[in-house]
């Protein structure tokens, strides 16, 4: 039996909405630890990572770690019908093929029922080694997605560069080329709107646009971003889920052959 | 150009 309450139900409503056009299908699974998600896109270039722990629901029922396949995007049409200030519990019984969205407005004068059929997803689990980044950059969530919206326009790749001067975004298509750096900013009045830069030694990596920019869509979860960036390796562009977790992405670079 | 790299090439299988 599983039945976790998330009184800030609009949390859950923004991790779809941010994952629903990269993955197709995928498993939620639910332990002790919380409710997570792990799942690449349909052609192995990106994955994603969620972790909504336990702690963060009012109430967390899990009896026995549970794996639960289904369509995010069916998953998605079921939590628009939630109201942003619903309460939003999801349950389900162990074995059984189907999980039950339960929205309650604030005041309780209504309550909502939505049922979904699970699916067999072959679960690919797989494991993510900790890694030391070259760089991390911090920076507000929708001034990336600016960048992110803004280069695409230009060209298809984005190349991330991290020196001491800052953080730079270049790309460059038919029509030309464009460069935008960010430097380290922390002297602002609300933190969220900082840029911290942590440069172990300088970085640069290619990336393609349509995954950034499809990355962004986690924007409303968070006012920041953190960028993490070593040679050769995926980037982890993450935004936090409130005090419960976070929504991870992770992009595999564009290398020379 | 650069070719697009793979997931599955970074992180294996557990």
């Amino acid at each position: 039996m599983l039945e976790l309450r998330l009184v800030q139900g609009s949390l859950l409503k923004k991790v779809l909405e941010s994952v629903k056009d990269l993955v197709n299908d995928a498993n939620f699974d639910c332990s002790a630890t919380g409710f997570s998600l792990q799942a690449m896109d349909s052609s192995h270039v990106a994955l994603v990572a969620l972790l909504l722990r336990s702690e963060g629901f009012e109430h967390y029922r899990c009896d026995r770690n549970l794996s639960m396949g289904m369509n995010l995007n069916n998953m998605a049409k079921m939590l628009k019908c939630a109201g942003n200030d619903d309460i939003v519990t999801i349950k389900a019984d162990d074995g059984g093929d189907t999980v039950t969205f339960m929205f309650e407005s604030p005041t309780q004068d209504k309550i909502a029922d939505f049922e979904m059929k699970l699916m067999d997803i072959d679960s690919e689990h797989l494991g993510i080694p900790e890694a030391e980044f070259q760089a991390i950059v911090r920076m507000p969530s929708a001034e990336f997605a600016r960048i992110c919206k803004d280069l695409s326009s230009i060209g298809d790749t984005v190349v991330i560069s991290v020196t001491k001067e800052g953080v730079k975004f270049s790309t460059r298509g038919d029509i030309g080329t464009a460069n935008i750096v960010c430097r380290q900013n922390t002297t602002v009045d609300k933190p969220e709107d900082a840029t911290v830069i942590e440069m172990q030694e300088p970085v640069s990596l290619t990336f393609a646009l349509r995954y950034m920019n499809s990355f962004t869509k986690a924007t409303p979860l968070s006012n920041q971003v953190t960028i993490s960036l070593s040679s050769e390796l995926p980037v982890v562009v993450e935004y936090k889920v409130a005090e419960m977790g976070y929504i991870r992405f992770y992009l595999a670079p564009k290398l020379e052959e | 150009d650069p070719k697009q790299g793979n997931i599955l090439s970074f992180f294996k299988r557990v």
